[in-house]
């Protein structure tokens, strides 16, 4: 496995984690349930991520690996529409990640690929601010890795 | 000391890179 992709899917869970989401959000497992990340972006654009939305991803899929899927799936959707329609940013340069394998593997490649999606949002939304003073208070080498996340997201996209 | 040294710097490339991402302009164009 590769370790630079590993040490940003770890970065990425410590920097979800100051969201404090009411769903567990530790563990690679954890959080391809889709539960805290979808509860995350609530926080980040209740506008978009409204209560509606959050309301269809299930909380209760346990091991299920298709319903995690299912619920990754509504994510990977909003979060792309969110891009191009809120951010009006085009990512087709980014690799989308493999939801299967994220779901069904706990591939933690693959649900970096998706929290480093989440990160941008977080980045760029209307309350950026509060998010990036938050990831300022970050250990260092969080702070690096998140960085150097965000740059690779700013590379793919085009306006 | 050079490790200190070397962690300052690092602090200040990301102290640079998070505030120019502060002062970005926000969302869709227009």
């Amino acid at each position: 496995m590769d370790e630079d992709k590993t040490a940003l899917t770890d970065s990425l869970i410590i920097w979800l984690q100051t969201f404090n989401t009411p769903a567990p959000c530790r563990t690679v497992g954890e959080l391809t349930t889709g539960a805290a990340i979808s509860q995350a972006l609530h926080q980040i654009d209740p506008t978009w991520f409204t209560d509606g939305w959050l309301a269809r991803i299930k909380t209760d899929v346990e091991d299920n690996w298709r319903l995690k899927m299912n619920n990754l799936k509504k994510i990977l959707q909003m979060v792309v529409d969110y891009y191009n329609e809120v951010l009006a940013q085009e990512i087709s340069g980014f690799p989308l990640p493999d939801l299967a394998r994220a779901a069904e593997h706990s591939d933690p490649v693959e649900l970096g690929r998706l929290l480093q999606l989440i990160l941008g949002c977080a980045v760029k939304c209307e309350r950026k601010q509060e998010y990036i003073q938050i990831i300022m208070t970050l250990e260092e080498s969080v702070q690096h890795v998140v960085m150097t996340a965000i740059q690779e997201l700013m590379s793919k996209e085009t306006m | 000391d050079p490790n200190m040294k070397a962690g300052a710097a690092n602090e200040g490339v990301l102290a640079n890179f998070f505030n120019s991402l502060l002062s970005k302009k926000t969302g869709a164009p227009g």
